[in-house]
C-alpha cells in the first residue's frame, strides 16, 4: 500500500527538529545536501544512493502519484506511491515535491517542483561485501 | 517566564526514502 499522509506531518512540518548522525540538531527547512551525506558517512550500515526520477504518473490509488526511480550505481528500477505533497530532497536543490503548493499548505515547507531528471537522496543498507 | 517544553526530535534518516531494489535470486 502507498505511504499515506497520516505518516507525513510531523517530521516534514516546517520547524521540525532533525537530529543528524553527528548529533547536530537542525530544522528540517535548513537541511542541506551535505547534512545527509555526512550523516550517512558516520552512520553504520546505511548508505546514500542517488535516485533519479525517470517517470511521474498518476497512481491507481486516488490522490496518489507513482514515482519511478533508477537507484544507485546499479541503476535499479524502484517505484513508490506517495501523496503529491510528499517532499523529497533533491541534490543541490533541496526539498521538492510533485505539488509544492500542497506541501506548503500542509507543512509550511518551501518546496521546488519535483521533475523527471531530478536526483533525489535515498538510503539503503550498506553492502557487507 | 517561559516553561521549557519537550520537543520531538526526528532522526535524519526518517526524512529520506529507503529505496532498496529487491534482490534477484
Amino acid at each position: 500500500p502507498p505511504i499515506t499522509s497520516s505518516h507525513l506531518p510531523s517530521h516534514f512540518m516546517k520547524g521540525a527538529i532533525i537530529q543528524l548522525a553527528t548529533g547536530e540538531l537542525k530544522r528540517v527547512e535548513d537541511l542541506q545536501t551535505q547534512d545527509f551525506v555526512r550523516s550517512a558517512e558516520v552512520s553504520g550500515g546505511l548508505k546514500i544512493d542517488s535516485s533519479t526520477v525517470v517517470d511521474i504518473q498518476e497512481s491507481q490509488w486516488p490522490g496518489f502519484v507513482m514515482l519511478h526511480f533508477v537507484v544507485g550505481e546499479q541503476q535499479s528500477k524502484v517505484s513508490i506511491e506517495v501523496p503529491p505533497e510528499h517532499p523529497f530532497f533533491v541534490y543541490g536543490q533541496g526539498w521538492s515535491s510533485c505539488s509544492p503548493g500542497r506541501t506548503a499548505q500542509l507543512f509550511s515547507l518551501p518546496c521546488h517542483r519535483l521533475q523527471v531528471g531530478d536526483v533525489c537522496i535515498s538510503i539503503s543498507l550498506q553492502s557487507l561485501n | 517566564n517561559v516553561e521549557p517544553r519537550s520537543v520531538a526530535v526526528f532522526p535524519w534518516h526518517s526524512l529520506v526514502p529507503f529505496l532498496a531494489p529487491s534482490q534477484p535470486d
